[in-house]
């Protein structure tokens, strides 16, 4: 591929989990620091590939596979005024990504173009500006965020054409409280739930023409400061995965991480269905080496039934939703801490990073 | 608080909300 640089796959080597499976690393010489990653969809001459897209501060780089579990870079936009904070990938969408830049929090959102039909090129262009709270990517190329002005809250979605430039745009109705996570109810295209500062679930209904607040449930005082990350509908109930950054160690579920809770969104009331906890230190819980010890949660994400983590021992946890246990464990490599772990866009490929920028890809 | 002590549970929950919420 004319422009790409080959990258030598680095095979399986001292992995102590048999569940991961190195598959090819990549390794950006450009960049410094990472700062997140993700994938997407690519598509030209009539092809769609799955892409990476490793971000910096001042940059976001484009990887395309080639032969033998190599990948190229296909390009890089040079984000240099603003630094970017994080990727925002629009699920089923092809040849157009969302970055949020700001200093400590989001202060503008941009798409970036990877291919135009119109003119061959590569483009950038400006989503929405403020203090901006939180922003997810839904299914059918649509982008909601929460932002603060003062003591108001606006909660807006938009939709973006093909070209990446904006459609149509509608107000979602606010709560009092600030919005900080949003998740998709998967299977239900107008149905959207977030999680506010006050530990709230807040669902909408997103519809085009209204987007009226249904309902919000409060999720518990056990569990302060909740993320959301999916939710599903079923036999009439809301289940949500949340992620718990700060809970402290029980004894029925040791130190949460990410729980599935179960809503009535008629009555409002909830219950906790299935805790995955950290998994121990190498030491066990009474005598923990703070070196191995797994105590705190730092980021995650989820696909389908899986949960992934970076600890704050420098490990990357993977987690079975529905068995509520730790099914992988990738310690901290000879070069450093992990500080990323996303899944691909399913739950069999999980992309690691480093702090150098490398970037690993396994198969779960 | 288990599954069984969520009360009344509705298959068309969303729909009914739609319907009942303001504008």
């Amino acid at each position: 591929t004319a422009g790409a640089e080959p990258l030598t796959p680095v095979l399986l080597d001292d992995l102590r989990e048999e569940s991961l499976q190195l598959l090819s690393k990549l390794k950006d010489s450009s960049s410094s620091c990472a700062v997140d990653v993700s994938t997407m969809w690519w598509g030209a001459a009539g092809s769609r590939e799955l892409c990476v897209v490793t971000a910096s501060e001042s940059s976001v780089s484009l990887w395309k596979p080639l032969a033998s579990d190599r990948w190229g870079k296909l390009h890089t936009w040079q984000l240099r005024e603003i630094p970017v904070i994080q990727i925002v990938p629009l699920p089923d969408t092809c040849n157009l990504v969302c970055v949020a830049l700001g200093e400590l929090e989001i202060g503008e959102i941009r798409w970036l173009l990877l291919y135009s039909s119109e003119n061959d090129s590569f483009e950038q262009s400006l989503v929405k500006a403020g203090n901006i709270k939180a922003v997810l990517g839904l299914q059918e190329r649509r982008l909601v965020s929460s932002s603060r002005t003062g003591q108001e809250q606006q909660v807006e979605m938009v939709s973006l054409a093909e070209t990446g430039r904006s459609k149509d745009g509608q107000t979602l109705m606010p709560p009092e409280e600030t919005v900080l996570a949003f998740a998709e109810v998967e299977g239900m295209r107008e149905a959207l739930v977030g999680t506010t500062a006050v530990n709230s679930i807040v669902v909408w209904s997103v519809n085009l023409k209204t987007g009226q607040l249904l309902k919000k449930m409060h999720v518990g005082y056990s569990y302060p400061a909740s993320i959301c990350h999916r939710a599903y509908s079923d036999s009439g109930l809301l289940f949500v995965v949340l992620s718990h950054p700060h809970a402290k160690e029980s004894e029925s579920c040791g130190t949460p991480a990410f729980r599935l809770v179960a809503f009535n969104p008629r009555t409002a009331r909830s219950a906790g269905v299935l805790c995955s906890s950290l998994p121990l230190g190498q030491a066990g819980r009474q005598r923990c080496d703070p070196s191995v010890c797994h105590r705190r949660y730092l980021e995650g994400d989820v696909q389908d039934t899986s949960a992934t983590a970076v600890l704050t021992s420098g490990a990357i946890a993977v987690w079975d939703l529905l068995l509520g246990q730790c099914t992988a464990l990738l310690p901290p490599g000879p070069q450093g801490s992990w500080v990323l772990a996303r899944w691909a866009t399913t739950s069999a490929c999980l992309l690691a990073g480093q702090r150098d920028g490398t970037v690993c890809l396994y198969r779960y | 608080c288990s599954v069984s002590d969520l009360g009344p549970i509705s298959l068309n929950w969303f729909e009914e909300l739609s319907a009942e919420a303001p504008p």
